[in-house]
């Protein structure tokens, strides 16, 4: 766990079902808002990652037409080599014409042997796309199957296909300009940034400790480890896994406490500065941190991507 | 006009390597993977 970033990464999951060509091919695709690429394994590709998902042959379908360019795209869970082609694309009922997408012709990567979707479909702006025509959100929008190019993600607490609210969210949408046409990025006002204890500091307790949450509560109240002074500085998360995490706010950091393990008589002080970990990995234009706003936000507040107004809203989801 | 499209919640990357039993090896050895790697594209970000 010690080579871990981050512990959302790799764990995207929300698939959604398309098919490209004529007589459609299926495909399970990720819905990536982070990104404004499609492509899906195909026939071109020996890799290993390609032989465990549905792959398209170009050469089965009528209407693909080949563009001949090859790029590299670019994940946090990988790369791939994907030459890029035209054809039919169907999103539940929307068909897109001559939609570009990318054939993967190489898939170096072992997550991508091990996703249990076949490709990605990117909802992010046209400049982050490779390539030099529309996304499929644009494709949408000029081919008339779309009035406005606005999505949204509604996540159901009802069972699925069953009780559907027809009603999303409740109360004022709270609408906040993007503040960089690439992927959907918004400022947060509040100075909070995301900063993760040390899993390195939990590992020893959990090990010294019986187990679980009361084995912490002991160590807590011998005070050692970080748990002792948690409480006031840092938000604890509800979590007695090993791989807790804990917030605290980046004007803290300076006041924070150097912590001195006393190991047979020689004392070893730790800094806040090696404790702390800033866990934005991305750069931010305007040195602010970014956060990455997953599900766990997406249920609460009903999202909405609006593209052709440039901002986001957010209300309360139903 | 409104379409809804139905997504499934499926296993994740990490969790079918976690049940595969290659998640500890691959993020030992892959320790610099950036996450944001998509959004470096041409690295003008």
């Amino acid at each position: 766990v010690a080579y871990e970033p981050f512990t959302n990464y790799l764990n995207s999951y929300y698939f959604g079902e398309i098919s490209i060509g004529t007589p459609p091919q299926n495909f399970l695709v990720l819905f990536d808002t982070g990104s404004s690429n499609l492509w899906v394994p195909s026939t071109y590709c020996k890799s290993q990652a390609c032989s465990n998902h549905n792959t398209f042959n170009p050469s089965m379908s009528s209407t693909y037409q080949n563009n001949g360019q090859t790029y590299t795209l670019y994940y946090g869970s990988g790369s791939l080599t994907v030459l890029l082609g035209y054809d039919t694309v169907t999103v539940q009922n929307i068909v897109i014409h001559n939609q570009e997408f990318g054939l993967s012709e190489i898939e170096p990567s072992n997550p991508f042997y091990y996703a249990n979707f076949d490709g990605i479909l990117g909802m992010a702006y046209p400049n982050l796309a490779v390539g030099n025509s529309p996304t499929v959100m644009e494709s949408m929008m000029q081919q008339g199957q779309l009035t406005s190019p606005i999505f949204s993600f509604y996540f159901s607490r009802a069972h699925p296909g069953r009780n559907m609210n027809s009603q999303f969210y409740s109360g004022e949408i709270v609408w906040t300009p993007v503040t960089r046409e690439l992927y959907w990025q918004v400022a947060i006002d509040d100075t909070w940034s995301v900063l993760c204890l040390g899993i390195g500091f939990c590992l020893p307790c959990s090990q010294t400790a019986s187990a679980g949450r009361s084995g912490r509560k002991s160590h807590r109240g011998r005070g050692l480890g970080p748990f002792v002074w948690a409480p006031r500085l840092l938000a604890r998360s509800s979590s007695a896994s090993p791989l807790s995490q804990f917030v605290v706010n980046c004007n803290s950091i300076q006041s924070m406490p150097t912590i001195t393990f006393v190991i047979r008589g020689s004392p070893l002080p730790l800094p806040p500065s090696a404790y702390v970990l800033n866990a934005t990995y991305l750069p931010s234009p305007s040195g602010q941190p970014l956060w990455t706003l997953g599900d766990v936000f997406l249920k609460e507040y009903y999202t909405i991507y609006d593209m052709g107004n440039n901002r986001m809203g957010f209300a309360l989801s139903v | 006009i409104l379409y809804r499209i139905i997504l499934k919640k499926g296993k994740s990357i990490r969790q079918v390597m976690e049940e595969q039993g290659v998640l500890q090896t691959f993020l030992k050895n892959h320790p610099k993977v950036d996450p944001g790697a998509k959004y470096l594209f041409n690295n003008d970000a």
